[in-house]
């Protein structure tokens, strides 16, 4: 059965479609197989690993039911990766669950009856805390949470902490935290201030993998690559496959 | 009768909280007198003018008609201009519209039953393009659109600018494009090549000011000051003052 991760925070322009897209790429460099579900209908995570967006099935068909994951999983261009990409149609598609009874579990009914055999399955989702990022936080086990040392997304962290338990004492009682990741790291001082803050608040939670600020990794985005694979020489390259080595420590101890 | 404007991008982190709070504190500095509402649950704009979030009444209030905007703006530390504040409580008040008839229109119809004798109402609003977004977009007669020049930013401005229409030919005929505003702008040849790209699709919709990547910028963040105020000297203030002047040029025009 796969291992099933979200991608959240609620504050914007954290790195959670960089995470996703090159983690789950790294994840199928190292061997495992690996689905990529795009729920944002901005499409970034589709467009990062060479997806078009918005170009026949994906993500809102799997919540309609009209197929299972693994028949709307696209083949990438890298082996082992398959995407469930995002299209315009996601945009409605909160309003649409809300009208549905238990919308919350959705995903992880479609999920569940037909379960696809991967090793991993992981999930980017919009900014807020709207249904579909609820959705993919009902479905997982676990979640890892990208944040930037900066004052706005550490002052975010509370709340999204709090979301979580809610999350977990209402409908998922079993979502384990993977980790906070600490991305877009500068080297002013404010920046690293606020890493030291992030570890004393979250512990042990906090991977030691850090993510540094690399042009690289914006680049790769316009080349619609991961930056593992556009430059993977780049400290942000790097520095994800470390995450990605640390992510999996991490998920046997889960 | 205040010239209302929503700073609107369903692209996460692009820079809306800092624009609404630098563009609100300038403009109060050049002899308008300015209300900055904060419609987004995390609190940003709140904070980044020194106001205390979650404490006492202020947006959600407002939408709940216990008080008018007038009643709800505290004083800030800027002479000029005063903040209608974010709770938690906003969290949750996508939800409770949804299930009012025309859940569009209730700030816009709270704020023509009681309208601020103030020059400028500025929106800021959370990433998505839920009911609050779109509630500040119905009330104002213009809309900013901060944009990175990234490439995830640049794909999101065709959805941001679909989604405009939208409301436009919806419920606000009358909303104008105040403009776009490059942020976050960096030296390397991606960000010159995507400033190209958005000036030669969106032409002159596009502010002559750019807003330089500045350590400067997100120091103030954590000083709980605007950038104008913090570092006025800094290269992020004194663009952030250009585009404070260029905004008025172009509000005359609308
Ligand atoms: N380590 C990094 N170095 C430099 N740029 C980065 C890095 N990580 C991400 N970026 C850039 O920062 C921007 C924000 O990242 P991204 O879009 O992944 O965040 P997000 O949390 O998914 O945003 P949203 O909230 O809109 O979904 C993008 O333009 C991306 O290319
Ligand atoms: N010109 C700049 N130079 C450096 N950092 C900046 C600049 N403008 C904004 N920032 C920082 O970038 C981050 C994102 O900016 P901000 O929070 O204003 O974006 P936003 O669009 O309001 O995000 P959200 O989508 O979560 O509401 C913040 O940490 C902010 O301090
Ligand atoms: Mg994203
Ligand atoms: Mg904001």
């Amino acid at each position: 059965i796969p291992w099933i991760t979200a991608v959240y925070n609620q504050k914007g322009g954290v790195g959670k479609t960089t995470t996703a897209a090159n983690l789950a790429t790294a994840l199928a460099a190292c061997g495992q197989t690996v689905i990529l579900v795009d729920l944002d209908s901005q499409g970034n995570a589709t467009t990062s690993v060479g997806g078009l967006y918005n170009q026949g099935p994906g993500a809102y068909e799997f919540f309609t039911g009209d197929a299972s994951l693994a028949e709307l999983a696209r083949e990438t261009a890298y082996p082992g990766l398959r995407l469930v990409a995002a299209s315009r149609m996601l945009a409605g598609l909160e309003l649409e669950l809300s009208e549905q009874d238990s919308p919350q579990f959705v995903f992880r009914e479609r999920l569940l009856s037909d379960m696809p055999s991967v090793d991993h399955i992981l999930i980017d989702s919009p900014p807020a805390l709207g249904l579909l990022p609820v959705n993919a936080l009902v479905a997982a086990h676990s979640v890892l949470v990208p944040v930037q040392s900066e004052t706005f997304a550490h002052d975010g962290m509370v709340n999204a902490f709090f979301s979580l338990k809610r999350i977990r004492s209402t409908f998922n009682p079993s979502l384990a935290i993977h980790g906070v990741l600490v991305t877009m790291m500068g080297t002013d001082a404010t920046s690293k201030k606020l890493d030291k803050v992030i570890r004393s608040e979250f512990a042990d939670a906090v991977f030691s993998a850090v993510i540094p600020r690399d042009i690289a990794v914006s680049d790769s985005a316009d080349a619609d690559h991961p930056v593992v694979v556009h430059a993977p020489q780049s400290p942000g390259a790097q520095a994800y496959m470390e995450a990605t080595r640390e992510f999996l420590h991490r998920e046997a101890d889960l």
